[in-house]
Formats: C-alpha cells, structure tokens, sequence
C-alpha cells in the first residue's frame, strides 16, 4: 500500500 | 476582550466533532478577522485548518490584534453537550484571562455557562501554499461519508482517479478489489450535483482512517470539495453552510507514496 508521507514535508514552516 | 456571538451554536458544535478525533489539543487564533485553528494529528500525516470569518457571527469583538486560546477538545466537546440545535453560543475571554466563557441560550428561557479553563498549547504554524489545484470535485458530504464508510470494509487505503467526465474511488484488500465511479452530473438537482473539473487527471492513495475521520465534517455543509494534485497533500474542503464567505474547514491529507 505504500509509505505515508508525512504533512510536514509538503507544507514547511512559513 | 474576545466576544463573539453565534446564533447557530449547532455550526461550532459539528465543527468540533470534525475535529476532535483528530487533534486532542488546539489553539483557537482570535483577531479583529474572526477565528482561525491550525492543527495537525499526532502522527503528522494530516493537517486541520479552519476559518470563521466574522460574518458568520452576530456579534464579533476582538480588542487586541490577536489572541490564542489554547483548547483541549474533549473538554470542548463535552462542553457542547450542553448546546441544543437551536441554542445560540457566546464566547467570552478577558484579555489576559485563563478561561474561555461559553453561554448556551434558547430564547431567555434556559441560559447555561460553562468557563474552560485555557491552556497553553506549543503548537507549529505550517505554510499552506495557495494551490490551483488540477482537479476539483465537488460532491455531496452525505456521498462522500458513504464512500469512505463503505470502502473502508475492504481495506485500508483509497486510490481516488479523477479523470475528464467523472471519478473513480478504488480499494484493493484481501478480500478482493473494488470501486465506484461517480460521473460528472452538474444538471441534476443541487443535493445530487458532482461537479468534476479536470485539467489533467490526477491518481493518488490515501489512507481511508483520516479520509474516515474528515467525514465526521460532513453535517457542516451540503457538499464537500476535494482538490488533487500529483504528489501533493488532498485537500477535503467543507465550506460553513455552503457558504465560502462565512469561511471552511479543511483537511489535507498527506498522499501514499508508491514504493
């Protein structure tokens, strides 16, 4: 099924 | 000071049943634009955003530029128990106070106040990147709980495909393989409307316990939206009574990656 790539890799601290 | 008052106390009510399996503790950001929430779960795959702009509000008061005030969930949402569906809400906080006042009333008849104690939470602020996304979908909340409802019987990951004239919602278990398409139909009766716009398709997995957890949202609107993009974050948008200017809760979901 895949890894789950974690929210914190696509939307980066501003 | 931060006053706000809400003639519909059902709408926060379900906006903390949207979240409160996701985030056990969240800061509600107070300013003179109204309210906003940002929080991820705890294992980071997805993220909560939310916005109340004023005019979904009766009263709204903010006196300094910006005010956090932390808030445990289950408290929350425990706390509106006490809201009836016709119950209007008041939420009151001094400006250094350490509790936040709920006022539930129906006419003046039966007034009920709880203060919660606030907390202080250490939460990060993520970016969120304005997206085009290349596909949107628009279909209805209850259609959208029942696909994840039922998908999740088979197993625990959803492949959505959206493609020019529909979308097709995939899983593959062990028991065996299934789908369901949804055609685009925008000429039929606005609670049955799909609305699939595509610029080039787009074909992702996500995992079906937080597409799940996004569908405890559904009350709040009639229909929800999803953009997808490749190898980016699914947004779930379910915007207050269908009505963007009131403002929305959105979900982004983190994608599978394929190995």
């Amino acid at each position: 099924g895949g890894t789950q790539a974690s929210i914190m890799s696509f939307f980066g601290k501003p | 000071m931060f006053e706000a008052v809400l003639s519909n106390g059902s709408t926060l009510k379900k906006i903390f049943e949207g979240i409160k399996d996701l985030c056990t503790d969240v800061n509600f950001d107070v300013s003179s634009e109204g309210i906003k929430l940002q929080a991820m779960d705890s294992s980071h795959v997805s993220l909560v955003s939310l916005e109340l702009h004023t005019d979904v509000f009766e009263q709204f008061r903010c006196d300094r530029d910006s005010m956090t005030l932390g808030l445990n969930m289950k408290s929350v949402t425990q706390i509106f128990k006490i809201c009836g569906n016709d119950d209007s809400v008041t939420m009151r906080a001094e400006d250094e106070g350490e509790t936040l006042e709920f006022t539930f009333e129906k006419g003046e008849d039966r007034v009920s106040t709880f203060e919660l104690k606030l907390m202080d939470i250490d939460s990060e602020h993520l970016g969120i990147p304005d997206t085009e996304y290349q596909c949107n979908v628009k279909l209805p909340c209850s259609e959208y709980q029942r696909i994840c409802r039922d998908m999740a019987g088979f197993g625990d990951n959803m492949t959505i495909d959206c493609q020019k004239g529909g979308v097709t919602f995939s899983v593959d278990g062990e028991v065996g393989k299934g789908k369901i398409f949804l055609k685009h139909q925008p000429n039929v009766e606005e609670k049955h409307k799909v609305i699939v716009t595509v610029k080039e398709g787009v074909e992702l997995d996500f995992a079906l316990r937080y597409l799940n957890n996004f569908a405890k949202a559904a009350p709040l609107s009639d229909h929800v939206q999803l953009g997808l993009n490749s190898d980016t974050p699914l947004s779930v948008r379910f915007d207050i009574e269908d009505k963007a200017t009131l403002g929305s809760l959105k979900f982004f979901l983190a994608p599978k990656i394929k190995e």
